[in-house]
């Protein structure tokens, strides 16, 4: 089982997109797929047309002082469109861990909770929320790989340097080494700014980022609207392209691990 | 002195931009104006070209358990390059302050701290993160008007629903009525997707909703690569024309109240 964490601390980057339509093409192409939504606002539990405000157990349960067994975690389940695509959804009441973020062992709660399904899936791509904390640590230390959405935007690239900077902090407290790539987002060659951005990044970042990037498409909108990974809804637009060379690359770089 | 909180638990729908350009546009109606950073992130911080990793004071300050005195918040302001405009930025540190948060007096730590300089300024506009915690619940607490930015598309506007009731509990739990407004952001007519996100929204909450809607416009990336609000930087852009009428509107509200 190979667990990919999607973080970024700036908001609406792509985080979500970007996990749930990676999980997609990884079903497409036979893997069995978790998606595990870390983030109490719930974009990618709202994607599939579940709701984080009423479900009676979610995530949320991972983090019980009584660590939840295998039945447990199979309990929380639940199935989208999609074949051998399943999620473990968020609730609200993921956003009162961080009040217990201190206690003992808090950081290790989710990669506890995955090994012990580590034989049910393929891979699992977790969905942090915008902000450092408890919830995001938990998807760092559970992970060996971490993706970094970034829109080639001005604002979006300061907070890139913050990122880095907390990706080897908690990767020193954590004392393992966390394997990241770059990925920019919503590329549109008309702007000159976006343009800029992108050439920027690639300047910083030579070793960490992805040789391509994922351009503005509307299609993404609208696979979200329908609550179906972007492959499923479109399988030729720009977006799924440029998702599907993407993971190529991902996984190209794994088997030479 | 009047406090308005710029806020919504969706990520990426234009917080700091709203929060940024009505402080610049109130700066230039000759308003004393103060921009308050409450993102550990500090998208509004690194606007204006500082960096919330390196500064040694910042809105942390403000949830001391020795609360500072008009002098001691005086001393973290931080001048722009926009006459009237004075920020007090944010830090990674306020990162931690959700782990205090269930301490006695903790929501009320920035409406305290704001009424020691209420005859300083005429504005005080209050960025928050986009997520549901202390550092939100306070930004709530110490205003008494909300601006909550929305997208026009469907992942923000299923987050909407989440961040209204948000606002009840919130409110109920303060005893205080809290008036808010939702602004349609980055507004693109050529897309189905924007066009019909809009109608939804106007249809769902015909009664909180600001009846224009601010356009896409590459002008606002651009002014915040320059550190200025966009007003200053284009005045006779889309974007800076959409948030002059959205700023009539609110003040014009404002007198009747
Ligand atoms: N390449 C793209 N082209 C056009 N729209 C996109 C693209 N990628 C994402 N989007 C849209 O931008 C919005 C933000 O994306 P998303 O919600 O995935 O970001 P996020 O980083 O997960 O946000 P949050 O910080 O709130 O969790 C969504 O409405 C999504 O549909
Ligand atoms: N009307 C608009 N047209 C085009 N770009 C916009 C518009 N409003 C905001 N943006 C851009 O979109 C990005 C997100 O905006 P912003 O950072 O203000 O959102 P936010 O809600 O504060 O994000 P976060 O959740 O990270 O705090 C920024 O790069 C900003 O320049
Ligand atoms: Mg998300
Ligand atoms: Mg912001």
């Amino acid at each position: 089982m190979r667990v990919w964490a999607v973080a970024n601390q700036k908001g609406g980057v792509g985080k979500t997109t970007t996990a749930v339509t990676l999980g997609g093409l990884l079903a497409e192409r036979k893997q069995r797929v978790l998606l595990l939504d870390l983030d109490p606002h719930g974009s990618m539990t709202s994607y599939f047309g579940y709701d984080p405000d009423t479900l009676s157990q979610s995530s949320f349960n991972l983090f019980a002082e009584q660590e939840p067994d295998a039945q447990a975690i199979n309990a929380l389940l639940l199935s989208t469109p999609c074949e051998g695509l399943t999620l473990l959804p968020s609730s609200m009441a993921l956003a009162t861990v961080e009040r217990r973020a201190a206690a003992e062992g808090m950081g290790l709660k989710v990669s506890r909770a995955l090994a012990k399904v580590w034989d049910q899936f393929d891979y699992v791509l977790i969905d942090s929320p915008p902000v450092l904390g408890a919830l995001m640590i938990n998807a760092l230390a559970a992970s060996e790989r971490l993706l970094v959405p970034v829109q080639t935007e001005f604002l979006a690239l300061k907070g890139l340097e913050r990122m880095i900077r907390t990706i080897s902090m908690v990767t020193q407290s954590l004392r393992k080494d966390l394997n990241y790539t770059i990925i920019p987002t919503m590329f549109d060659r008309r702007t000159q700014a976006s343009v800029g951005a992108l050439r920027e990044l690639r300047n910083t970042y030579p070793n960490t980022i992805w040789a391509a990037m994922i351009p503005v498409d509307t299609r993404i909108r609208d696979a979200s609207r329908n609550g179906v990974p972007l492959s499923q809804y479109s399988a030729d637009s720009r977006g799924a392209a440029a998702y599907r060379s993407l993971l190529k690359s991902l996984l190209s770089q794994q088997d030479q691990r």
